[in-house]
């Protein structure tokens, strides 16, 4: 959702 | 059969100790060589505009959950939940892990915890203008130092504390209540293995309710400050920081 546009991205960054 | 149980609950703990020290931003080692503020120092915190500090501590708390966010997606499960869960696990319980990480960071001898370079004691954030929620946050710190958890223990009891079944809004809640048994089960049998009292896993237990008040003082605070400031969170708090806990 928009409203967590910030902790999806970093859900989806993968894994460093 | 028990065997294979045991070995599963030894599979888990060092997975989930693994993510943890992988993602714990600070190692002990680290801080055993970091010095206190000194009183000059203190006074420059103290002098602050109360803006500025909450800026700083809003920086500073957004810097541990970008970690917190990390440690969570190392957690076997967590990214096969769909993402609603995890988000929404991530905006109830992250400032929850942050308070239980603290005691790694925390110096009960002097109570100062690591913050901004150094050790700072409570009266460093007298600007922010929340003793109350200050002096709290330094008791809770203490109180878990007082239990002396090994690194296992820390993350297995982080990661259960990330993974509760209860959250509002979760959507496969099953999911994770299993996930969290799973976590729970293999924090209990690391806390036998390490010959660990009887009372702790209760202890631990009844330091989430702990943890939920200091969230919920913290968010209090929050909005107190932002009906007077509210430009002040709008323009200058991280945009995460503002996610989870500003949001309109």
């Amino acid at each position: 959702k928009e409203k967590h546009k910030i902790l999806h991205q970093l859900l989806q960054n993968s894994t460093s | 059969s028990p065997t294979a149980t045991t070995a599963a609950h030894d599979h888990l703990a060092q997975i989930i100790s693994k993510s943890h020290l992988e993602t714990c931003q600070y190692l002990r080692e680290e801080l055993q060589e970091m010095s206190c503020f000194l009183q000059e120092e203190v006074e420059k915190f103290q002098n602050k505009p109360q803006e500025a500090m909450w800026q700083l501590c809003a920086v500073k708390i957004t810097d541990a959950i970008q970690y917190v966010v990390e440690f969570a997606k190392r957690i076997d499960g967590f990214m096969n939940l769909c993402q609603n869960d995890q988000i929404v696990l991530l905006k109830a319980g992250s400032l929850e892990v942050i308070l239980v990480r603290m005691c790694r960071v925390f110096d009960p001898q002097n109570n100062t915890v690591y913050f901004d370079g150094k050790f700072a004691g409570p009266d460093v954030f007298k600007s922010l203008g929340c003793d109350d929620l200050i002096a709290s946050v330094f008791d809770f710190a203490k109180s878990m130092c007082s239990l002396h958890l090994e690194e296992e223990e820390i993350a297995l009891f982080s990661a259960s504390v990330l993974l509760s079944a209860d959250r509002s809004w979760l959507r496969d809640k099953l999911q994770v209540e299993r996930l969290q048994q799973k976590t729970e089960s293999a924090l209990q049998h690391v806390l036998q293995k390490n010959h660990r009292d009887d009372g702790l896993f209760e202890k631990l237990r009844t330091k989430v309710s702990a943890l939920r008040s200091l969230c919920a003082l913290h968010s209090q605070k929050l909005s107190a400050f932002r009906a007077v400031y509210p430009d002040t969170v709008r323009t200058l708090f991280p945009p995460l920081y503002k996610e989870l806990f500003a949001a309109d």
